[in-house]
C-alpha cells in the first residue's frame, strides 16, 4: 500500500526525494544534492507503477501534493523552495550531516 | 493539423506561451509576463485535446521539445532560461514593445 511504502522509504533512508523525471524543479534539487555529494533515495513518481498512489499518499501524509517532495532524517522538508531556502540559510548541510547523508 | 495550428497562433499573436498547467517553470514565465502587464496567448498543452501533437510539432519546428516554449513577435525565444536571460540583459521589454505586447 502506497502510504506504508512511502513511510518505509523515509525511515530507511537519510534523504528521500520524490520526483518526476521531466520536471525542472525536481532536476535542480537532484543537481544540488549531486553537487554536494549527498547520498539519497530517489523515487521517480512518473516511472514507478504506483507513482500516482504514492503522490496521493504523500499529499495525505505531508499535506504537500507537489514534487519535488523531500525528506531529510525522517523529517518532511518540503519542495524545491524549502530545500534552497535551507541551502541559503546554511542549514542544509548540518541537516544532511546529521542524517548521515553527507 | 498541429504544426499549422501552432504557426498560426504564433503569427496571429505578439506573444505566445506554450505551457503546462502543473509546471513551475511555466508558472514563473506566466507570472513574469503578468507582472509586466504583457498581453499574451497562452496554450496549456496538458489541457488542449491535441496538446501532445502540438508539442511534437513545436519540437520539429523549433528543435525545442520542452515547455515553456515562448515566441515574441513571431520569433522563437526558447524556454524559461531564455526569457529570464533577456529580462536580465534588459532586452525583454524592448522585444515585447516591438511586438506590441506591451
Ligand atoms: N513551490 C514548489 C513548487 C512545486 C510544484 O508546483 N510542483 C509541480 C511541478 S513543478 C507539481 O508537483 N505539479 C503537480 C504534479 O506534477 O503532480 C516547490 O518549491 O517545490
Ligand atoms: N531549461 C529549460 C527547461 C525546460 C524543461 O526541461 N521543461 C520540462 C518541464 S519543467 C519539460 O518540458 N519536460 C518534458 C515535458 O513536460 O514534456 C527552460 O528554461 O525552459
Ligand atoms: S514540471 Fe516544469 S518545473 Fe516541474
Amino acid at each position: 500500500m502506497a502510504l506504508v511504502k512511502a513511510q518505509e522509504l523515509v525511515s530507511a533512508n537519510g534523504v528521500v526525494v520524490f520526483s518526476k523525471t521531466y520536471c525542472s524543479y525536481c532536476a535542480s534539487v537532484k543537481k544540488l544534492f549531486n553537487d554536494l555529494g549527498v547520498t539519497y533515495k530517489l523515487l521517480e513518481l512518473d516511472v514507478e507503477s504506483d507513482g500516482s498512489e504514492i503522490q496521493a499518499a504523500l499529499a495525505e501524509w505531508t499535506k504537500q501534493r507537489t514534487v519535488p517532495n523531500v525528506f531529510i532524517g525522517g523529517k518532511h522538508i518540503g519542495g524545491s523552495d524549502s530545500v534552497f531556502a535551507l541551502r541559503k540559510s546554511e542549514k542544509l548541510i548540518p541537516l544532511l550531516t546529521e542524517a548521515k547523508a553527507l
